[in-house]
């Protein structure tokens, strides 16, 4: 039996809204120390994996691992019934053919019960642990959300360069081009406005914009987003959750 | 002219 109450159905809306546009059928895996999801985009270029650890939920009881498959776009439309500020808890059996979605306002007396039926999702799971990074950038969501919209609109490839130095984000297109060059600084005030950098070698990686519109959707999980860069690897895009993450690892492109 | 990458090529099946 799966019971998983978050304090505010919010957050979890908030994480499926991080990345409900780029993946559709997704496994939950719920286990005794919190639930996983992996699932990669239809071109096979995009891989989203999630983490909800135990802390992030106000109560939470996982007796036997159990699989949920969702279908994003159904969970969504039940997500969207429920208060941002009503409790959320999940409630499965232990070899469940439907999820149980219980909205609760406390303050009203209010209970809304929905269920949602499973599906049965044949994916394989991808090994991601090994991978090595030449360059680590941590930086506001804020701030790489801006220069990804930005940019997206002139070219449909999107360059990150890192230097000892800087970051560089460039692109070209038919109409023009364009770059947004940042330096590393630390907010002594505001860390979460600091802009940081970790290079062993330079790296400069260019990536499809329309995945990196679908990655700054996560930026609702975090105000800060880490980047973690590789010739060799695909690129790690995380959001840091109170207790868990939301990655994407995206694939580059290359010279033909 | 680059050509889009596969996360096939970096990850194997579990």
């Amino acid at each position: 039996m799966l019971e998983a109450k978050f304090e505010e159905a919010s957050l979890f809306k908030r994480i499926i809204d991080g990345f409900k546009d780029c993946v559709q059928l997704v496994n939950f895996q719920c286990k005794e120390d919190g639930i996983i999801a992996q699932a990669v985009d239809d071109s096979r270029v995009l891989l989203v994996s999630l983490e909800i650890g135990v802390e992030a939920f106000q109560e939470y009881r996982c007796d036997r691992p159990v699989t949920l498959g969702l279908d994003l776009n159904s969970l969504s439309k039940i997500l969207r019934c429920g208060n941002n500020t009503d409790t959320l808890t999940l409630i499965a059996e232990d070899t469940p053919d439907h999820i149980g979605l219980v909205f609760e306002d406390n303050k009203k007396g209010r209970v809304a019960e929905y269920i949602l039926k499973l599906m049965d999702i044949d994916a394989d799971f991808l090994k991601i642990e090994e991978l090595e990074y030449e360059t680590t950038i941590s930086l506001p969501s804020s701030e790489f959300s801006k220069n990804v919209r930005d940019l997206s609109q002139l070219g449909d490839s999107l360059s990150i360069a890192v230097t000892k130095d800087n970051i560089k984000f460039s692109t070209e297109g038919d109409i023009g081009s364009g770059s947004v060059l940042l330096q590393p600084f630390i907010n002594m005030e505001k860390p979460q406005e600091s802009i940081k950098l970790e290079m062993e070698s330079p790296v400069d990686l260019t990536f499809g914009a329309k995945y990196l519109l679908d990655i700054v959707k996560g930026s609702v999980l975090s105000e800060t987003i880490g980047i973690r860069l590789s010739s060799e690897a695909p690129a790690l895009f995380q959001f840091d959750l109170a207790s868990g993450f939301l990655q994407f690892f995206l694939a580059p492109k290359f010279n033909e | 002219k680059k050509k889009q990458g596969s996360l096939d090529f970096f990850f194997k099946k579990n």
